[in-house]
């Protein structure tokens, strides 16, 4: 089911440098000109003109190397910990530059061009065979790491990049939580093993399907990186949690300003008549029948001075009771 | 859109991540048609709001008037695309990911 990514797990190819390099510096700016951001940029657009989902997944990662060298060999050292738990591993690929052998050309002939008689000596051929150890660790571990696998490199008649199926040896280590995974290149001669320019640094490819990129706000999730509601801003803060809050009443309670200890439901004078509530919130269940055509509470100086008075309650008792004193005054 | 229909449909929206700024770690697309969706959901509906069944029972209940409080039906996406971003990790890794539904290709009452 992997098939439509553009490289097979095994496979040799060779990317013209000089145009998707340049293609990769004007999207990924100067300092990407590396094949890694050749290759991405060039799965980018593929899958950007399809619009399909690439391979049966949804993410592909790269992961450039950190160079070291321990005992003369080039150890190359990758950091998979930035693949999310939710991210299913499809396939991984291990990208290596293949130098040429060595083999002799006209200007590498050491004799003289002219004497013809002349002996000539050839340069020593190149490594026939390079073999790459693959170890995991945790991080922060001390130890050279578990080995997970070793494979060998034939070096191809010219220069190539080339792609190694690496899925088990990526997947193990995932699954044993050891996300620093190294690779040793060793090509089992003497001399010290001399590192490769920049360009041609390996990296490591892994294609997935994030399970969690169809949840609500997902893109936030991964691409949201600051906090939309600073320290400096109590208000949206406050909203927010109140959004997000599991228990609202209890938070509402706490914001009221109202007296507590009246037995009265806490923001009752708040409420405008339409204020929309939270669809988990329905109004029926704060007010039930009877209660929907609540007229605003009295002050509670006035619910005092209800109990004290005699008269019938009214929305406008005082001036009733004006009235009815008029009244009164007007009978005498 | 001023001159556009009242009635429920798709609006142009281009979105550049520089404006809402991931542009630092956004590679690609530098901007995108997201559109969206606006316009009323009144009784009767066209078919071209496409309304689900749903949404033209609730839009019938709404205009008898029999039950107070029900709301017209919402103007919302119908179908949506996929978008894939290019953006940088935390790790300064290169990481391309396909995010469903980023843009609106049909509206419909809902």
């Amino acid at each position: 089911s992997h098939s439509s990514w553009p490289l097979p797990p095994a496979a040799a190819y060779s990317l013209q440098e000089s145009t998707p390099g340049d293609a990769a510096a004007a999207v990924l700016g100067p300092g990407a000109r590396d094949m890694v951001a050749v290759h991405m940029l060039q799965l980018y657009e593929k899958y950007s003109r399809r619009g399909v989902q690439p391979g049966g997944g949804n993410t592909v990662r790269s992961f450039r190397a950190r160079l070291e060298v321990v005992d003369q060999k080039a150890v190359y050292l990758f950091n998979l910990s930035s693949i999310q738990n939710s991210e299913m591993i499809l396939t991984a690929t291990f990208h290596f530059y293949s130098e040429p052998p060595r083999w002799p050309r006209a200007r590498d002939v050491l004799c003289k061009p002219r004497a013809k008689s002349a002996p000539c000596r050839l340069p020593p051929p190149g490594p026939a065979r390079l073999h790459v150890l693959f170890r995991s660790l945790a991080q922060n571990a001390a130890t050279q790491g578990l080995l997970r696998g070793a494979m060998a490199l034939v070096p191809p008649p010219r220069g190539l990049w080339q792609a190694k199926d690496i899925s088990a040896i990526v997947k193990a280590a995932r699954r044993d939580g050891e996300l620093l995974l190294s690779a040793q290149l060793d090509s089992g001669e003497r001399d010290p093993w001399v590192p490769r320019p920049t360009l041609h640094a390996p990296y490591i490819l892994v294609y997935a399907n994030d399970l969690a990129i169809s949840e609500p706000n997902s893109v936030a999730v991964t691409l949201q990186r600051y906090d939309p509601f600073p320290a400096g801003d109590p208000a949206p803060r406050a909203a927010a949690t109140r959004n997000s809050s599991a228990d609202p009443r209890v938070r509402r309670a706490a914001q009221a300003s109202g007296p507590l200890q009246d037995n009265e439901l806490p923001g009752l004078d708040e409420l405008p008549a339409r204020m929309p509530l939270a669809p988990h919130f329905h109004k029926q269940e704060l007010w039930p029948g009877p209660f929907r055509a609540l007229k605003p509470r009295p002050a509670r100086k006035e619910r005092k001075r209800k109990g004290q008075d005699s008269f019938p309650s009214t929305a406008s008792q005082v001036l009733d009771f004006d009235e009815k004193t008029m009244q009164k005054a007007r009978r005498r | 859109q001023w001159d556009e229909p009242r009635v429920c449909a798709r609006r142009y929206l281009k979105v550049d991540f520089a404006d809402i700024g991931w542009n630092e770690w956004v590679i690609s697309p530098k901007s995108f048609d997201a559109y969206y969706c606006a316009g009323a959901c009144e009784f009767p509906m066209p078919k071209i709001v496409r309304p689900s069944n749903h949404a033209t029972i609730q839009s019938i209940v709404r205009a008898v008037g029999i039950i107070p409080g029900i709301p017209e039906p919402c103007c919302v996406p119908d179908k949506m695309n996929s978008l894939g971003v290019l953006f940088l990790d935390e790790n300064r890794n290169v990481v391309l990911k396909v995010y469903p539904n980023m843009s609106v290709e049909t509206c419909g009452c809902r």
